[in-house]
């Protein structure tokens, strides 16, 4: 099934 | 010194209440712009940046930037003890580790001043970037929370499918499926109540629903909402605050192993 994805691997930190 | 006073404060009390299930603790940042706030979940599955520009109060100061640790339950409980007709009036020091807020009833015969102590936050900061999105939705923000709510009965994730046609919105589970489309609409007599969908490439993606329902609790902010998408990126939901700024939600796709 569809794992959920963590937003924080989308945005990296400044 | 910080101080911003609105007169519309009911907005600073919707705003809260769109944030508050999300997010238990948060840093309000305060520069000469305006108020600004971005914060994630707890299971880091989504994050909600808030703006509010300075010249949408009738009164704002920022002599110094100011990084305001709030604990979300306590904003909430003293901004319910805000009538929705009361003027807000938010004031800090700048070495002070309190906020002042003060709600001013209509016609002034009642003023309330409460203090709520700030905290000491070490907030990780990420980058959104500045993208362009293939889809675009906008829909009547009551028709999404009533898409979201509906479905979430059904089961636990949510597809999106966003085709030339309209936006798609499928859930299956235990007891069986349900569908939702909306197609374009722009005959419709009030802005909010258009459905208009623009796209560059259809999108497909699947999400958790308990996240889209949490984002509704912004509806009462406004008339409609904004959804963007592309392939495997965030979605972003966006309810705008009058002309003053924006909620913006970001929620992590679910994907396939």
């Amino acid at each position: 099934s569809a794992q959920q994805v963590s937003i924080r691997s989308f945005f990296t930190g400044r | 010194m910080f101080e911003a006073r609105l007169v519309q404060g009911s907005l600073l009390k919707k705003v809260q209440e769109a944030l508050k299930d999300i997010v238990q603790e948060a840093s309000w940042d305060c520069t000469s712009s305006g108020l600004s706030l971005q914060a994630m979940d707890g299971s880091h599955v989504s994050l909600v940046q808030l703006t509010l520009r300075a010249d949408g109060f009738e009164k704002y100061r920022c002599d110094r930037n100011l990084a305001m640790g709030i604990n979300m339950g306590s904003m909430s409980k003293i901004l319910k003890c805000a009538g929705n007709d009361d003027v807000i009036t938010l004031k800090a020091e700048d070495t002070s580790d309190r906020l002042e807020l003060m709600f001013e009833s209509p016609k002034g015969e009642k003023i309330s001043n409460y203090e709520m102590k700030l905290m000491d936050l070490d907030c990780e900061q990420l980058g959104i970037p500045d993208q362009e999105y293939s889809c675009s939705i906008k829909m009547p923000s009551h028709e999404f929370a009533r898409i979201c709510r509906d479905l979430s009965q059904i089961g636990e994730c949510v597809v999106i499918t966003c085709t030339k046609d309209g936006v798609q919105f499928s859930a299956k589970g235990d007891m069986g499926s349900g569908t939702v489309k909306m197609s374009q609409n722009l005959g419709a007599e009030k802005e909010d109540d258009q459905v208009t969908i623009e796209m560059t490439e259809p999108v497909q993606l699947t999400f958790a629903i308990k996240y889209l329902n949490m984002f509704t609790k912004a509806t009462s902010l406004s008339g409609s909402v904004c959804l963007s998408m592309s392939n495997d990126v965030p979605l972003v939901v966006e309810y705008k605050v009058e002309d003053m700024g924006h909620i913006k939600y970001f929620l992590a796709p679910k994907i396939e192993d």
